[in-house]
Parts: structure tokens; C-alpha cells; sequence
């Protein structure tokens, strides 16, 4: 189960706390996976008291404040998005931080839906525990995903790449399928990225201009260790 | 691939400055017999001191949706998003447990509201929401956790040190390895705001959240 708690001191009123904190969770909470699970209890709270503020000053509102809404906003997303991090971090047995990253997308539901079944991908798990390249099961959930537009997918314009974390000596992606095309093995610069806690899954799917993230994490052998006897 | 360990994740865990939390918040934690093992924290409270504070919330879109969800809707549609406290128990979800499970979230919520008008001297209704975290479809203790809420289990532990709040992020957790917490400064209307926040889970973790009143998944 996901639990979190947010308390500000600047003052929002309800209304527009709700509606920020929905557009924060959409795009960090709604956008990790450990295990493909939902949750009956799953619950994010924000509480925003107004004590950094003077007695008699407004509390922020999205009509009346637009511009100090936005900034709080994008403020309480990007706070969002490092709690939901370290959810995926702590996932029960992963050994690796994934950003899956989907790009070039008809719109962000696309883009995010895509994202989400490659995260959700248990064979695609496996082998990112098992530190193996197989970008075959990332295009298989690729295809196999039902776009909310309703767009289909064009195996033909779709590309596939590894990005190595900011700590990598060497920064440079690796190119594994362009427009559907193979690109060589390189089995070795492969196990450079794979080999690190952190990496990124790139896809392309050039059917527009919208974007995702998601989070997901490896599925390791500690994780049915863990799961196979959680009641008692 | 042989089965390898799991990688240590407590550094991810530090200490934060006091002075980096929130003003006008009082959280505290304490054991209440939630969880088995003595002495391991399993209830947490949240309460805000400034009488005008907003809340607001997203919630599981899972058709089966626990008491506590069910019980902080209904308070923040009934409050018009004007709550400021926050009840948590780990160990049990009270999740699928009927009508008593209901019975049981709505305690929790009374007794925190009424440590709140205590603490603040004032009065109102029901302003507190309710989350739990753990076992399905088990019922809550419920006697042991509204004691030690009104009880010197919670009251003598309360505070807004970084050893308090991360006495409330241990509270939230159940096969988490680290105690989730941050907290961050930000400028708005040339003030400087404080925001921290708290996060607990490690499985069954694919959220799908919405404000209260959107449909089921």
C-alpha cells in the first residue's frame, strides 16, 4: 500500500490544494510501479495551514492567484515526484531504479499508458534484474498497449534506447532498435548501463510530440521471498 | 542469475534541520499493540495549530476501498476540505472488514479530533483523516489504539523535531526498510514556505489515485 502525507505552511485554499495536489499525484504517485498492484488503502494527504503567511493575508487560490497557484503547483509536484522516488527505491527485493521515459506521443495519456505497461512488464522486470538487454519484451509491451486516443502503433516508427544514470562515465544512450529496425549488438556497452543501480528506457514512438515518465523498479527473487508469507 | 541480496537502501534515510519543518504542526507516535513486536511504532498522529488550515486528497480507485478511505472522504466532503489532523496505524489495513471496520476508522477520527480540540482549545466537528496500512481483511485493535491516542502514549511524545516527524515516518511503515521523509523550502508571494512530506510503501505498489467521488477502477 502507498500512504503519504504533505503538510505546507503557506496558505491554499481547498479547492485549489485539491486540484493541485490531483495534477501532482498524476504525474508522480500514478507514475510508479513496484508490482503491478492496486491497493484497497491507497491514500496521499496534503494540509495546508497558512502559518508561513500574515493573519489577515489571502490564502493562494487558482482563480484569484493564478500565478502564485501555478508555482505552487509545479513546487508540490516536483516535492510529489521525489516522495514517489523513493517508494520505487524501496520496492520489497529491487536491486535497480528504472525511469521509463516514453516520448513522441499522440497525447500525455499515450505517453503515460505506454510507460505504464512497460513498467508493469514482468518479464520485462526480470530481465532488468537479470541485467539482460532484451529489448524485444520492451516492444512487446509497446504493442500490446491500447492508446486512450485510440491512435494504433506504427512498428515502423518506433525506437528503443538504454540512457546510463548521471553518474555513468559514459553518458552516451544506447541505440538498440531505430524505427523498427535492429540496431547491432553491443552486448558489453549493454552491461555497462544494465550493471548500474540506476538507468532509463527510452522509447520513441513518433506518432506526435507528448511525453511520460514512469518508475518502476526489477523483480528479484527477494521479492516472492518477501511476499510469499506476509500475513503471518 | 543467482539470488543476490537486496541492496542496502538506509542511506537514503538523513537527518534534516528542525528548522527546515513546516510551522504550525504537531505530530507524534507511539506503539499501540498494533504490530506484535514490543516497542516498534505502529501509530502516528499529525495536527495542525492555526485554526484555518486546508486539506485535500487523493484516494485508491480500487472498487474495495478500506474504512479509513471511505472515512476520510466522507470528512472532507462533510468539512468542505477545512480538516487539519491526520490519524495513521500500521500493521493492519482495515481493509474488507465491514461494517465494524467503518465503526473502528470512525474511532480513530473521534479521538484524534477530540486530542485536537484539547491541544488547541478548540471546538468543531469531525476534522481528522484516517489512513492504515497493513494486513487485509482483519479488524483493528481498536480499544488499544484509541487509549493510546488519548493515553500518554501520543501525549508524551509530542513535537515538531525531526526526531518526532521521523517517529511519525516510522509509524507509517510496514515492510519498508527506511522511514520515508523530506522536507524542502520554497519562495512564494516573496515568503519563504516550508513543505515536508512523509511516504510509506515497498509492495502491492501501483497506485492509481483520484480526488474523492471519481469513479472505481
Amino acid at each position: 500500500t502507498l500512504l503519504g502525507v504533505i503538510a505546507t505552511d503557506a496558505g491554499v485554499t481547498p479547492r485549489s490544494l485539491q486540484s493541485a495536489l490531483t495534477y501532482a499525484v498524476d504525474r508522480s504517485f500514478n507514475s510508479i510501479s513496484v508490482d503491478g498492484d492496486m491497493s484497497t488503502n491507497d491514500t496521499v494527504i496534503a494540509f495546508a495551514n497558512g502559518a508561513a503567511f500574515g493573519d489577515n493575508e489571502p490564502e493562494i487560490d487558482e482563480e484569484t492567484h493564478p500565478e502564485e497557484y501555478l508555482q505552487f503547483r509545479d513546487e508540490l509536484t516536483s516535492f510529489a515526484t521525489e516522495l514517489a522516488s523513493l517508494v520505487v527505491r524501496d520496492g520489497e527485493g529491487a536491486t535497480k531504479f528504472v525511469t521509463v521515459t516514453v516520448e513522441g506521443a499522440p497525447t500525455y495519456e499515450d505517453a503515460h499508458k505506454v510507460a505504464s505497461t512497460i513498467s508493469t512488464s514482468a518479464l520485462v522486470k526480470c530481465a532488468l534484474y537479470g541485467e539482460d538487454a532484451n529489448w524485444g519484451r520492451i516492444l512487446c509491451a509497446v504493442g500490446y498497449t491500447s492508446l486512450p486516443s485510440g491512435t494504433p502503433i506504427d512498428p515502423t516508427r518506433v525506437s528503443v534506447s538504454f540512457v546510463p544514470d548521471q553518474g555513468s562515465p559514459n553518458r552516451s544512450p544506447l541505440q538498440l532498435l531505430t524505427n523498427g529496425e535492429p540496431e547491432p549488438a553491443d552486448e558489453e556497452r549493454a552491461s555497462e548501463i544494465l550493471e548500474r543501480e540506476d538507468l532509463e528506457i527510452r522509447v520513441q514512438l513518433g506518432l506526435g510530440k507528448e511525453s511520460a515518465n514512469y518508475y518502476t523498479c526489477d523483480f528479484s527473487h527477494e521479492y516472492v521471498t518477501i511476499n510469499g508469507d506476509y500475513r503471518s | 542469475n543467482m539470488p543476490r541480496p537486496t541492496p542496502s537502501k538506509t542511506h537514503l534515510h538523513q537527518p534534516i534541520p528542525d528548522s527546515h519543518f513546516p510551522q504550525g504542526y504537531i505530530v507524534s507516535s507511539t506503539h499501540a499493540g498494533v504490530k506484535k513486536k514490543a516497542g516498534v511504532l505502529d501509530l502516528g498522529i499529525l495536527l495542525s495549530t492555526t485554526p484555518q488550515t486546508s486539506g485535500a486528497a487523493c484516494f485508491t480507485r480500487n472498487a474495495f476501498k478500506a474504512a479509513p478511505v471511505q472515512v476520510s472522504a466522507e470528512v472532507l466532503k462533510s468539512s468542505e476540505g477545512r480538516v487539519r489532523s491526520l490519524v495513521v496505524n500500521s500493521g493492519c489495513a482495515n481493509a474488507v472488514t465491514g461494517s465494524k471496520g467503518l465503526k473502528d476508522a470512525w474511532a480513530m477520527a473521534a479521538s484524534t479530533d477530540a486530542l485536537g480540540r484539547e491541544l488547541t482549545q478548540s471546538g468543531g466537528g469531525y476534522e481528522t483523516l484516517v489512513m492504515s496500512t497493513g494486513v487485509i481483511g482483519q479488524h483493528l485493535p481498536i480499544e488499544k489504539i484509541t487509549n493510546a491516542i488519548s493515553g500518554e502514549g501520543i501525549k508524551s511524545n509530542l513535537g515538531l523535531s525531526f526526531g518526532h516527524w521521523e517517529g511519525l515516518a516510522r509509524a507509517f511503515m510496514t515492510t519498508d526498510t527506511f522511514p520515508k521523509l523530506r522536507a524542502r523550502k520554497f519562495s512564494v508571494r516573496g515568503k519563504e514556505v516550508k513543505i515536508t512530506g512523509i511516504d510509506k510503501g515497498a509492495g502491492m505498489i501501483h497506485p492509481n489515485m483520484g480526488p474523492p467521488g471519481l469513479p472505481h477502477a
